[in-house]
């Protein structure tokens, strides 16, 4: 089973055209492994972008670089999963 | 039974097909399941009919599902089965649609996405495919249609979460829809479903040119999202998918659209801003509850516009 451990997902907002260049062009570093949840699509509009935590650093200091603005939206994501698999799992056991 | 169900919470793909039989034993004059196909990995697929009777009836399509990790949509897409049911005979825009239409629903488009999110990976999107001469596994089964095939923003890089597979309609799990809404003949409307942008878009995606009938769309959408907007304030945009998100070759309501049927939608559903594809279950009825009365909106504006 595949864990995120780590794993953290941000919400980018650029803020012009180049700026969403500049997303999709990191977007397409195969081995960053990013998960755009969300695509850059233009300029206002938030993309929301699954980063491994091995790569949590390099992204963000791409983004700071660039002066994209970004901020956390989950802080974890195998944390989300864990909360997820424990709801499914106590709904099962309720008796209706 | 439907009544002990818990349309609250996440289901596996078992769960859900089981509670499809439950379904129709629990209606059978009104709901029938039909078998359209299978998929990579040999699931059915398989499409709710919600009919009233009467042959050769147009029709309107609606599908959850088509990516695997958007639980979001398969959940609201079983509460909103089960609301048409609850609804016939009690609401009088669901009596009138059913009396002269009939409704099918595709609630896993994508089964074995779907239960590799369950097994192995919950974010995965993609069907289950093995792609010859790559590592890496599954086509985007929404850039996978022949409207646009191949254009901007589908990937031919197999390892993409957009690659558009070696050729349009190369997924089972697509072209068993493409078969059965061009053997049914009379598909009015197709409204696809999706999470999460809180968006209600139309055709055009892989151009950026309005669609013929772009002014009516535009007035379908936004009385559904000023009605959805209505039940708990969340605000959707609408819009063209070129001009609202961009240029996306090969999705399944621009195919539907070239092939004739003018109403064609596709939802993306609420987004806190928080939790992204895993929104907590805790919020599947409020979801599904806002988006029944933009469903109804597209649902009775087609049945009040023959074409």
């Amino acid at each position: 089973e595949k864990l995120f451990v780590g794993d953290q997902v941000l919400r980018v907002t650029a803020r012009d055209e180049e700026q969403i260049a500049l997303l999709r062009v990191l977007g397409e570093r195969t081995e960053l492994q990013l998960d755009f949840w969300r695509h850059p699509a233009r300029p206002g509009l938030p993309a929301d972008l699954q980063v491994p935590f091995p790569c949590l650093q390099e992204v963000k200091t791409f983004l700071e670089s660039n002066n994209i603005s970004y901020s956390v939206m989950i802080e974890d994501v195998q944390e989300l999963l864990d909360e997820e698999k424990k709801t499914m799992n106590k709904s099962r056991r309720t008796e209706r | 039974s439907t009544s002990t169900f818990d349309f609250a919470s996440y289901h596996t793909l078992d769960e859900i097909y089981d509670w499809l039989n439950t379904l129709v034993a629990d209606h059978p004059n009104l709901v029938s399941k039909l078998h359209i196909g299978q998929s990579y990995e040999k699931r059915p697929l398989y499409v709710l009919k919600f009919s009233t009777g009467g042959s050769n009836r147009s029709a309107i399509w609606l599908d959850t599902g088509i990516h695997s990790r958007e639980w979001i949509t398969q959940a609201t897409g079983v509460w909103t089965a089960n609301k048409i049911v609850e609804e016939y005979g009690q609401d009088p825009s669901v009596t009138a649609i059913l009396d002269s239409m009939d409704i099918f629903f595709e609630i896993i488009v994508n089964p074995d996405g779907f239960a590799f999110t369950h097994s192995s990976n919950r974010l995965w999107r993609k069907t289950r495919s093995i792609n010859a001469g790559s590592p890496c596994v599954g086509v985007d089964p929404n850039r996978n249609w022949d409207a646009g095939f191949g254009g901007a923003g589908s990937s031919s890089n197999p390892c993409s979460e957009t690659y558009r597979g070696p050729y349009a309609h190369s997924e089972s799990e697509v072209k068993s829809i493409v078969d059965f809404i061009c053997g049914h003949g009379s598909v009015k409307s197709i409204i696809s479903i999706h999470s999460y942008s809180q968006m209600l878009l139309y055709p055009y995606g892989y151009k950026t040119v309005p669609a013929p009938n772009h002014q009516e769309l535009n007035e379908v959408a936004k009385k559904a999202v000023s009605d959805l907007a209505a039940v708990y304030g969340t605000k959707y945009t609408y819009g063209s998918i070129a001009d609202t998100i961009y240029m996306a070759g090969g999705t399944s309501v621009d195919w539907a659209y070239d092939n004739g049927v003018k109403y064609s939608f596709t939802f993306e559903l609420r987004d806190t801003g928080r939790y992204g594809f895993l929104l907590p279950s805790s919020q599947i009825i409020p979801t599904a509850t806002e988006t029944w009365p933009a469903l109804l909106d597209i649902m009775v504006h087609v049945l009040e516009h023959p074409y």
